[in-house]
C-alpha cells in the first residue's frame, strides 16, 4: 500500500517515483533474502575466516555439488584447543548453530598433513561429549592412515554426529606414527598443520528434517 | 511475459538487478555479487484478467478458482508472478561458517494477470 489515495502498483495503480521505487525494491530485496534464509536480521560477522583459508576450503569441495531442495552445505572452520601438546591430541571445536533441526547426511573433516611426514600417520577422530567424570564420553567417527602429505578428507560417521543438541561440536583428534621411532620426538603440530590457512575444516551436507519422518520409520 | 518498456502500461516483468554492495551486504554474502530481483507491475484490464495466454500457470488457476467460488470485487485483477526460480547463495552465518543453499522462489521469471 502506498498511502491514502493510491493503490498497489501491481493492480494498476500509479507507479511510484523512481527514487521511492528503488528504495522500495532494495527493502524488498533485503526482506526477501532474510525470509528465504530464515533469518530475522543480517548476521554480524565478528570473526570472518581468512580469505586464503576460505578460498582453499572452497576449492577442496566437490565441484558442481548442488545442495538438494532446501538443503544446505556448510563449511565450518575449527578452533583448536589442545588439552595436551605432548601427545598428538587436539580438540577441534566447531560452532554450528545453523545445523540445528536439520538432518545431517554427509560429513567430512579436512586435515592438512605436513610435507615432512616421516612415516605412516594413523588418525582417529572422536566426537567429544563432555559428561560426567573427567573424560566425558567419546564416539569414534573415523579412522585413517596415510603416508602422503597434503590435504586429506575423512568421511565421518553421520550417525555418530546425529543427536548433537549443542550448537558446539567438539571433535577429538588423535594421531600417531605407525612406523619409525619418532613418535615421541614429533610434536602434533609438526604432523598436522592446524594453523593459519591450513586450518582443519568440516564439510557438512544437511537437509531440513521431514515432519513425520519418525512416524514413517516406525510404520 | 513482456519485459516492461517505459510506455507499456500493461502487466509486465520489470527487471531489476540488486547489487549486494548497494545493500551493504557484501561482507556476509560471498556469492553471487547480486541478483536479478524482477517484479511484476502494470495494469490488468478486465479483458486480460485470468487470461490463459498471459498467466497460464498454477497461480492463475488458483485465482480463477477463488473467483469462481468467492465473491471477488470487480476490477481487482492483479499483475502477479506466475513463475519463479531459486537462487543459490553462498554466505557467512553468524558463527563464521560458510553456508551454501538454494533459496526458493527468489527470481521472478514471468508475470501475468490473476
Amino acid at each position: 500500500a502506498q498511502g491514502a489515495g493510491s493503490a498497489c502498483p501491481s493492480c494498476g495503480g500509479p507507479t511510484p517515483a523512481p527514487q521511492a521505487e528503488r528504495a522500495l525494491v532494495l527493502e524488498l530485496a533485503k526482506q526477501q533474502i532474510l525470509e528465504g534464509l530464515h533469518l530475522t536480521s543480517r548476521p554480524r560477522i565478528t570473526h570472518p575466516p581468512p580469505q586464503a583459508a576460505l578460498a582453499r576450503a572452497l576449492r577442496r569441495l566437490q565441484p558442481g555439488s548442488v545442495a538438494p531442495a532446501n538443503g544446505e552445505e556448510v563449511i565450518s572452520f575449527a578452533t583448536i584447543t589442545g588439552p595436551s601438546t605432548s601427545a598428538c591430541s587436539s580438540v577441534l571445536t566447531f560452532h554450528l548453530s545453523t545445523a540445528q533441526s536439520h538432518h545431517l547426511y554427509h560429513a567430512r573433516l579436512w586435515l592438512h598433513v605436513f610435507p615432512t611426514l616421516p612415516g605412516t600417520l594413523y588418525l582417529r577422530i572422536f566426537r567429544w561429549s563432555p559428561g560426567s567424570g573427567h573424560q566425558g564420553s567419546r564416539t569414534l567417527l573415523a579412522e585413517h592412515q596415510t603416508t602422503a602429505p597434503g590435504w586429506h578428507a575423512l568421511t565421518l560417521s553421520s550417525s555418530g554426529l546425529r543427536g548433537e543438541e549443542s550448537p558446539v561440536l567438539k571433535l577429538q583428534l588423535n594421531c600417531r606414527l605407525l612406523e619409525g621411532n619418532t613418535t615421541s620426538a614429533q610434536q602434533p603440530r609438526q604432523l598436522l598443520d592446524t594453523a593459519g590457512d591450513q586450518r582443519p575444516f568440516l564439510e557438512l551436507k544437511i537437509r531440513p528434517s521431514e515432519p513425520g519422518a519418525g512416524r514413517a520409520r516406525r510404520r | 511475459t513482456p519485459t516492461c518498456e517505459p510506455e507499456t502500461p500493461l502487466c509486465c516483468r520489470r527487471d531489476h538487478y540488486v547489487d549486494f554492495q548497494e545493500l551493504g551486504w557484501r561482507d556476509w554474502i560471498l556469492q553471487p555479487e547480486g541478483y536479478q530481483l524482477n517484479y511484476c507491475s502494470g495494469q490488468c484490464p478486465p479483458h486480460l484478467a485470468g487470461s490463459p495466454g498471459i498467466a497460464a500457470s498454477f497461480h492463475s488457476a488458483v485465482f480463477s478458482l477463488l473467483k469462481a467460488n468467492n465473491p471477488w470485487p470487480l476490477g481487482t485483477s492483479c499483475c502477479v508472478p506466475t513463475a519463479r526460480r531459486p537462487l543459490s547463495l553462498l554466505y557467512l552465518d553468524r558463527d563464521g561458517n560458510v553456508v551454501k543453499t538454494d533459496v526458493p522462489d527468489m527470481v521472478v521469471e514471468a508475470c501475468g494477470c490473476s
